[in-house]
């Protein structure tokens, strides 16, 4: 799987994932990732694009959870992601990308690695695996 | 605070011990796309136009689990899926069960500019990318020698775990790292 989350100088985001699947799944399985809410999500707060395995994601609407926790309860896109990766989907199973309305950019993972990159327009910028 | 960017290659059971020459491709095209994303949003570019301009690339490139790169089915086909949002209508697209699409994240987002819709599946995604006049390739250009021994070393594993009639916890999958060192998870 693959993904992009992205906001621009005026605070207007996007988020965009795409994937051949899981190795060996059965024909006609659909994954977490072209579903609204599991595997990527949008709005006005936040823009999130998860990875991992579809059907543990998909349950806990991981990344409309994200956006959920940082509307209903005042939490920053950092906190939000972590409480996801940490409390919703089992361990082994998720890595979340994110960015939010004001910049922000986190980029938690509960497997053993996630090939994952960020840059912000201060100047810091990151590329790792684990 | 300004614009940010974030991407990803997949997360999963990614051993410490993967060989440099499979990590370096990897980092490199992390990197590169990183480089492009940034690029366009200072070049004013909107945020649609870059996250889709990025997973393009990371789809074209055979390193990662979409496009080029996609995991085979238990019948050595390929099915692909993908989805875009744009934060500030809501609007999204997404497909799935696409097979011949060169990059299935642009059709997603053709779904969701020129049809009423928000998600279009196998064979009424296939017929759209042709009306749309979308890059169509053959199958085959994604089924490649590495990805038929990813798919055999699958099949493999869970072969043994029968035979070894080890119960497979519910909640921790047994997640197989297979030799070449790519996780199995999306």
């Amino acid at each position: 799987t693959v993904g992009c989350v992205a906001v621009d100088s005026e605070g207007n985001l996007a988020a965009a994932t795409s994937t051949g699947g899981l190795v060996n799944k059965m024909v006609g399985r659909i994954g977490d990732t072209p579903i609204i809410g599991s595997g990527t999500y949008a709005n006005n707060l936040c823009a999130v694009s998860a990875t991992g395995k579809g059907e543990a994601i998909i349950r806990a609407t991981a990344a409309r959870d994200v956006a959920a926790l940082m509307e209903y309860k005042g939490l920053s896109l950092e906190e939000a992601a972590a409480y996801v990766v940490e409390k919703c989907v089992p361990k082994g199973n998720v890595g979340i990308i994110a960015v939010s309305a004001t910049g922000e950019v986190t980029m938690p993972f509960n497997t053993t690695g996630m090939f994952r990159a960020c840059a912000t327009e201060d100047g810091s910028s990151e590329v790792g695996i684990w | 605070m300004g614009w940010a960017i974030a991407l990803h290659g997949g997360a999963g059971d990614i051993p410490l011990s993967l060989p440099l020459e499979r990590r370096e491709p990897r980092e490199a095209a992390l990197r590169y796309c990183l480089e492009i994303g940034v690029s366009a949003l200072k070049a004013n570019r909107s945020p649609l136009d870059v996250v889709e301009l990025v997973v393009c690339e990371l789809e074209n490139n055979p390193h990662f689990n979409a496009g080029r790169g996609s995991v085979l089915t238990n019948k050595g086909t390929v099915e692909m899926e993908a989805c875009i949002m744009d934060g500030n209508t809501k609007n999204c697209g997404a497909v799935s069960g696409v097979s011949t699409v060169a990059n299935a994240i642009s059709l997603a987002r053709l779904v969701m500019e020129k049809t009423p819709h928000i998600y279009l599946a196998f064979d009424g995604a296939e017929a759209f990318a042709r009306e749309q006049g979308v890059k169509m390739v053959d199958e085959n250009h994604f089924i490649t020698p590495e990805n038929i021994e990813r798919l055999k070393q699958a099949k493999e594993a869970n072969r043994v775990q029968i035979d070894y009639t080890q119960p497979i916890q519910k909640d921790s999958p047994d997640e197989t790292v297979l030799a070449n060192g790519d996780s199995q998870l999306g």
